[in-house]
């Protein structure tokens, strides 16, 4: 080609043939396999640049002639109506995807047969981004949306037998959004969503290849958490924000109902992209049960936690739990000091270790590192379970002592001892987050829902200051105030606190300390049972 | 307090999954036109 | 201020980073151009494979009850609504309709066989069944052509070995 005008307007000429076709659709598949057969000998299908160029030129013309010029309203009385919707016509657009599913299905590029949709994606995601780089506010998200759905519907099939290919074709979608995620493109973010969380996307990618296509959907999902995580630390949120959490909502729903596992088994790495003023939401995931399981009604009189055979199953945590500790370095100080606590100086500053810079605490929104928090209380507690076990087994093996399946304290109190300090030495806001990050461990019967509502009535009980107590309460209450679902593990947590009379918890001063407090926990209490 | 989720469209009871039906994250009406089938290609 | 709301609403002040400005901003002009319904609606592209032209009187789109599973599970079992079942799997194929005759079919107890591309249908229990295969008189839904023309019926296969590795 001469020039890149030149290239242009053969690119162009070359579409409007396209389009032609796909004007007559009674027109053989023969048309098009033709067509493409064109296209390969004009080199213009070998994977390389010029590949890329071509299909950039034909998406640009595709989107430029779907915008209806705009149409001019007139003010219309005193509230200017946000000016309706710009005008979409389909058919540029419809052509175009149905171009690029032809080819992808019939042009084989070798073994790497997803390579020619990588680079169709990789070139669209170029252009959406340029595209709301330059358009900013006016940027029109719809055509690109239409061109997706295309994809979608067109090019992944529920055909179990093809799951190879469909998992190939899933994982480059999931790829490219993970490109066009909302903190790169927010002009994109609704169409974004309701992409990622289309019939013709979600299920299949969590459904193929035995939940290969789950760590995709996962960073998918983290994502969507980091783009809304510093409008959601306040409660009020504007319209906009407010549409893409219900939005959020109802797709953790669907996750809820459909695909329970996927959240248990990533509880951990969403609870870190979660402000902890987002309870509900939480809630949503932390409440994900494994559908084989059937839960116990906590609210039975006398139930025995301890006997259930799930709870001493550890879940399964598909994120690396350690990985905020070795980023900080603290990994081998924290074994060393759960394997020798004598001496150690570990306690002394890990208060100091878990604070942000300045900086950093400015735009996180808090002065602690949450997720490293996360993290410690989390390894820490999986740390003590599995001695707690490895001891139990060794004891049932040389069947000396007929040990009590209750909690031995001694046995881990080094782990205890860490968390009995970081309660008593943090201010109120680090042992908010400490507290936070146990309550969040409170889910379906395992051995870390177990584990953790020990330790949390454990800290109760221990406690030397009543503000520590109450703060508990307040973990535990903030949870079970909001609208369902709450989390088992937490209702048997609350449950055993006001029932216990270890805990005498009802002549804690702050359990009467206004009227209305004294309403709120006798409802919560009956809501308990 | 949060939204009580039972009015966002969803039949969180329902014995079917959801997601065959799921429309939109912005709406609470189930999605339209033909569901996703596919047709074993032995049928041809 | 022990809770959630309190301690992070300090923090929040200092963190308007100029990119979270710009991302709400955004993020108020798209509220503005969502996606709406059609642009995920697929035309509905049913093309027929042999178009005729008819008189304008005729329906010149397909009813849409076609396309609701409910008219397809009403259809009944005696040989006359079996035939709807068999025109709509043989004759509009790569269609909802061939997804949703065929549905009905095998809730009806008919097999397909891949080899032969025929349903079939015990016709008593079968003499022997093992793991792979079973063997017993079953009616089949066939395309036959006799001296006297030709045409789709149901016939009897006696002593007939179904191989389970051609069930569909």
């Amino acid at each position: 080609f001469a020039s890149a005008a030149d290239f242009q307007d053969k690119v162009a000429v070359l579409f409007s043939e396209w389009c032609q076709i796909c004007d007559h659709p009674a027109m053989g598949d023969s048309v098009y396999s033709h067509y493409i057969v064109q296209l390969q000998q004009n080199g213009l299908l070998k994977g390389d640049d010029v590949t890329d160029r071509f299909f950039f030129s034909l998406t640009e013309l595709a989107i430029a002639h779907s915008i209806v010029p705009e149409q001019t309203i007139a003010p219309t009385g005193l509230s200017q109506q946000p000016s309706p919707q710009q005008q979409i016509s389909y058919f540029s657009i419809d052509s175009y995807s149905k171009l690029v599913a032809s080819v992808v299905k019939s042009v084989d590029l070798g073994p790497n047969k997803g390579s020619l949709l990588h680079k169709i994606l990789a070139v669209t995601a170029r252009i959406i981004q340029k595209d709301a780089e330059e358009k900013k506010v006016s940027f029109n998200p719809r055509p690109y949306f239409r061109l997706f759905i295309n994809w979608l519907n067109e090019l992944t099939t529920s055909d179990l037998h093809h799951d190879g290919t469909n998992f190939q074709v899933l994982t480059a979608f999931a790829n490219a959004f993970h490109i066009l995620q909302p903190l790169r493109v927010p002009a994109w973010s609704f169409a974004w969503l309701e992409l990622v969380s289309h019939r013709c996307f979600m299920p299949k990618l969590l459904m193929c290849n035995l939940q290969k296509g789950w760590p995709f959907f996962q960073r998918l999902l983290v994502d969507l958490f980091k783009f809304m995580e510093p409008y959601l630390r306040n409660a009020e949120l504007g319209q906009p924000i407010l549409l893409l959490y219900k939005g959020t909502l109802r797709v953790l729903l669907v996750l809820l109902h459909d695909f329970p596992e996927f959240l248990c088994d990533y509880h951990f790495s969403f609870c870190d992209v979660i402000p902890p003023s987002c309870i509900q939401m939480r809630n949503v995931i932390l409440s994900a049960f494994p559908r084989n399981m059937r839960l116990p009604d906590p609210s039975t009189p006398n139930l025995k936690i301890d006997l259930l055979a799930e709870i001493s199953i550890a879940p399964r945590i598909m994120t690396d739990v350690d990985g905020a500790l070795k980023a900080k370095q603290m990994k081998a100080q924290v074994d060393e000091y759960l394997k020798r606590p004598e001496g150690s100086l570990f306690l002394t500053d890990l208060k100091q270790k878990l604070l942000l810079p300045q900086n950093e605490a400015n735009v996180a929104g808090t002065r602690y590192n949450v997720p490293l928090v996360n993290s410690l209380v989390l390894y820490v507690g999986m740390q003590a379970v599995q001695q707690l076990q490895q001891n139990k087994a060794n004891a049932s093996a040389s069947a000396q002592i007929n040990q009590s399946p209750q909690m031995d304290i001694f046995q881990i109190e080094t782990a205890t001892e860490l968390f009995r300090n970081l309660v008593m030495t943090m201010d109120t806001e680090g042992r908010y987050l400490i507290l936070n990050a146990i309550a969040n461990q409170l889910r379906y019967p395992n051995s870390h829902t177990h584990y953790f509502s020990f330790i949390i009535l454990y800290l109760f009980a221990e406690a030397t200051q009543e503000i520590v107590q109450e703060q508990i309460t307040r973990v535990l209450l903030e949870r079970l105030i909001v609208n369902r679902p709450h989390p088992w593990g937490l209702l048997i947590t609350f449950i055993e606190l006001i029932k216990n009379p270890r805990y005498s918890f009802w002549t804690r001063s702050f359990t009467h300390c206004a009227p209305e407090i004294e309403k709120l926990f006798e409802s919560v209490a009956r809501s308990c049972g | 307090l949060g939204i009580d989720l039972t009015t966002l469209g969803l039949n969180l009871n329902s014995p079917d999954n959801l997601y065959k039906t799921f429309g939109s994250p912005w709406s609470n009406e189930p999605a339209k036109g033909d569901p996703d089938f596919h047709i074993p290609s032995c049928y041809f | 201020d022990l809770g959630a709301i309190g301690d992070n609403l300090t923090g929040t002040s200092a963190s308007s980073g100029h990119d979270q400005l710009y991302n709400l901003q955004m993020l108020e002009a798209a509220f503005h151009k969502l996606p709406q319904p059609k642009d995920s609606e697929r035309a509905k592209n049913y093309v027929p494979r042999h178009p005729a032209v008819t008189p304008a009187s005729y329906p010149q789109i397909q009813a849409p009850i076609v396309s609701n599973p409910t008219f397809w599970e009403r259809i009944g079992s005696d040989t006359l609504a079996t035939d709807m079942l068999f025109f709509a799997f043989y004759y509009q194929q790569n269609t909802y309709q061939q997804y949703l005759a065929a549905k009905e079919l095998k809730k009806q107890s008919w097999r397909f066989h891949r080899r032969y591309n025929t349903w079939f249908q015990r016709h008593v229990e079968p003499q022997v069944t093992t793991d792979e295969y079973e063997r017993g008189s079953y009616v089949y839904f066939d395309f036959h052509v006799t001296d006297d023309g030709s045409g789709w019926c149901q016939r009897i296969k006696n002593d007939f070995t179904f191989e389970y590795n051609y069930l569909e």
